[in-house]
């Protein structure tokens, strides 16, 4: 049959609930002993933070679509966790890989870095249910958006909910990618078109942390580069 | 596949971008 837009949403949704249904809603063995190898087990802080950060999610949800989603709010929560746990795992695996070590305390009790890593979960959940659109207001990529409910829950919202900085999100995206070979093509794209929003505008606005990084390096670095200014 | 372009090298991965290797 010739496919359409709702046959390849349905198909995506299909894929990603199936690559994720051996995926529990908890850390797997492996994952696991990653948190115990660390010289403070990060497990407790984890699992505390997705408590919270799965009730802010499901009421902001709620708030945007309706008080009668509030329970799809729930299960796309859920599906991003799983994710999340998959991903985690998979970029630790790599890590290890690359630079042959199997403690990563600083990385796993980094708060930052557990946020910025579920808020791209739930992206790319959001988006293969929502479809690639990007929430209305002034954004000129993406696919036009429409104008059913599921527009009020694309990106950047996530980055409003969680509070996140769109530079701190910015920096899980490649290594999202890389550590999870199953992205559909849009998907990727979808990210790809994230990347470039916050690129281009997003982390350029007032307080964000960019800025301060930027003065950092500009001072730290002053002594140090001695290139001329045509290099 | 897809067409992202990976921009970081081999020697860096989400350890550096977190500042914690």
């Amino acid at each position: 049959p010739p496919q359409t837009p709702i046959r390849a949403a349905m198909t995506s949704i299909q894929q990603l609930r199936g690559d994720l249904i051996s995926t529990g809603d908890q850390p797997s063995t492996n994952l696991a002993t990653y948190f115990k190898n660390c010289t403070v087990d990060p497990t407790q802080d984890v699992v505390k933070r997705l408590e919270t950060l799965g009730q802010t999610f499901s009421q902001r949800f709620g708030q945007a679509v309706g008080p009668r989603c509030v329970i799809l709010g729930k299960q796309r929560f859920t599906l991003g966790v799983r994710l999340y746990y998959k991903v985690m795992e998979a970029m630790l695996e790599s890590e290890e890989k690359r630079l042959s070590v199997q403690n990563f305390s600083k990385l796993l009790n980094d708060s930052t870095f557990h946020t910025s890593l579920l808020a791209c979960a739930l992206e790319v959940v959001m988006a293969t249910y929502g479809g690639s659109s990007f929430k209305a207001g002034g954004y000129s990529h993406g696919g036009g958006g429409g104008d059913t409910a599921e527009t009020d829950v694309c990106f950047p919202w996530i980055l409003d909910v969680f509070s996140l900085a769109a530079f701190d999100f910015y920096k899980v995206i490649e290594s999202f990618i890389k550590a999870d070979p199953t992205l559909s093509k849009d998907i990727v794209k979808h990210l790809e078109t994230c990347e470039n929003l916050i690129m281009e505008r997003i982390a350029w606005r007032t307080g964000s942390p960019l800025f301060e990084l930027l003065k950092q390096e500009h001072e730290g670095g002053a002594a140090e580069q001695v290139e001329t200014p045509a290099s | 596949s897809h067409d992202y372009h990976f921009g970081l090298e081999d020697h860096e991965g989400i350890s550096e971008l977190f500042d914690c290797d």
